[in-house]
């Protein structure tokens, strides 16, 4: 079974937004 | 056929042929008769001219043409000099010179090794070697000494009083002439961009303290031929030389050396140092080990003793993403495409591990495989392992399905 590749819309940021990669 | 290389194309020592290296070139003499003219000899008049050019030109037998210096009072000792510039760094065998006037009672041969900037003795002939040259007479020549100028009464006799020579042999009697190859104080000892010689004193008949009359016959020095014989300097890196663009003489190098002499290694040929050829090893300039990703190498003594002698080249921006002495990994970041040679531009694949689903951007070099944090799965570290999901923490993308 081949699971879907990661949803980068689906995360959530707001604490993390030092993190986010470049899009 | 290259005489570079053999017959299987494997290089081995080759030297320029054996040449007259005076032959044609100009010569400055300190004097030269003519100028005003006298009687026998007139500067203007090419019949009765005598100039420095006919000491390095084309001598038939029987028609010798000869240089000859201004007239001097015998009991003025004048010293005269020859000085020629070979143009290049020669291996010189030997220093000839034939008379058209008696031979010289005291002559001291010099060579310049840069260009006529400082100049060493050569050989010097006389009667009185410690008065003239503070050199002892016919002095024993040992391997502490062979790279010394001698002395000797040799070649000074007056007669014949025309046709008498004057021939210096550079290695003659020098004990270490018969390992050549393995003396470099030799091969510097033979070394010569510039050869100059000073006549220092006449041979003159008759008494020379006591005959100082005005009218008593002066005397004056002339040469018909100058000759050095030896192979222009290549190192055992060259057959020939020949000019260059700006008309300077310099060696056809072969072995991938290049320089006047072949005296260094081509760019990107430092795998192991310059080092002359031998008969027994060409010791040709080997290329870097940079597997096409590298244009420049440096080498490093240290690893080149480590390696036994055989390698020390360390490439120098290895590009196409590889790292390493000689660009044979891929750099960090990257992994090794097993698919395709270490040479190939794309041998080096990005790891490409994914900005949330990978714990770092490294993957295994030779997998490819990136740093997967809990529940994510991939060579990229982009899926979410079976039995999880994804979530909305970008710090824990794959959370287990309750």
């Amino acid at each position: 079974e081949v699971m879907p590749t990661l949803d980068m819309t689906l995360f959530d940021w707001t604490d993390y937004e030092d993190l986010k990669p470049d899009t | 056929p290259d005489p570079c290389y053999d017959e299987n194309s494997l290089p081995r020592r080759c030297v320029p042929e054996f040449v007259n290296a005076a032959f044609g070139k100009e010569v400055q003499a300190s004097s030269t008769c003519g100028r005003p003219s006298t009687r026998q000899c007139d500067a203007s008049d090419p019949k009765r001219a005598h100039p420095p050019s006919y000491l390095t030109d084309l001598n038939n037998a029987g028609n010798m043409t000869c240089w000859r210096s201004e007239s001097f009072p015998r009991h003025s000792p004048q010293n005269v000099s020859l000085t020629l510039s070979l143009g290049k760094k020669f291996e010189v065998t030997y220093v000839s010179l034939q008379f058209c006037s008696p031979r010289p009672e005291s002559v001291a041969i010099y060579k310049s090794m840069d260009y006529g900037k400082t100049w060493v003795p050569y050989q010097f002939y006389s009667s009185q070697c410690r008065r003239l040259y503070g050199k002892p007479s016919r002095a024993s020549v040992t391997k502490q000494n062979e790279q010394e100028a001698l002395c000797t009464d040799g070649y000074t006799d007056l007669y014949p009083l025309t046709g008498g020579l004057i021939a210096f042999s550079t290695l003659d009697g020098r004990p270490s002439a018969q390992d050549f190859d393995n003396s470099p104080v030799l091969q510097d000892w033979v070394t010569a961009t510039d050869i100059r010689v000073v006549f220092s004193r006449p041979h003159l008949q008759g008494n020379r303290d006591t005959d100082v009359s005005e009218d008593a016959p002066g005397y004056f020095y002339s040469v018909g031929e100058f000759q050095v014989g030896g192979r222009c300097k290549c190192n055992g890196h060259a057959s020939r030389c020949g000019k260059d663009k700006e008309g300077r003489l310099v060696c056809d190098c072969k072995h991938n050396t290049e320089g006047p002499e072949c005296d260094r290694c081509k760019a990107f040929h430092y795998d192991r140092p310059w080092q002359r050829a031998n008969a027994r090893e060409a010791n040709e300039c080997l290329a870097c080990t940079c597997n096409l990703h590298a244009r420049r190498c440096r080498f490093n003594m240290e690893l080149y003793k480590l390696s036994g002698r055989k390698s020390g080249g360390v490439c120098l921006n290895c590009r196409h993403n590889t790292a390493g002495r000689h660009c044979h990994y891929c750099k960090e970041g990257f992994y090794r495409d097993v698919s395709r040679p270490i040479t190939d531009r794309r041998a080096c694949k990005a790891c490409d591990c994914h900005p949330v689903g990978a714990a770092g951007k490294t993957c295994n070099q030779t997998t490819g495989q990136c740093p997967c944090k809990d529940g994510v799965t991939g060579l990229t570290c982009n899926r979410c392992a079976k039995g999880y999901q994804q979530s909305r923490s970008p710090i824990a993308p794959c959370i287990k399905i309750p």
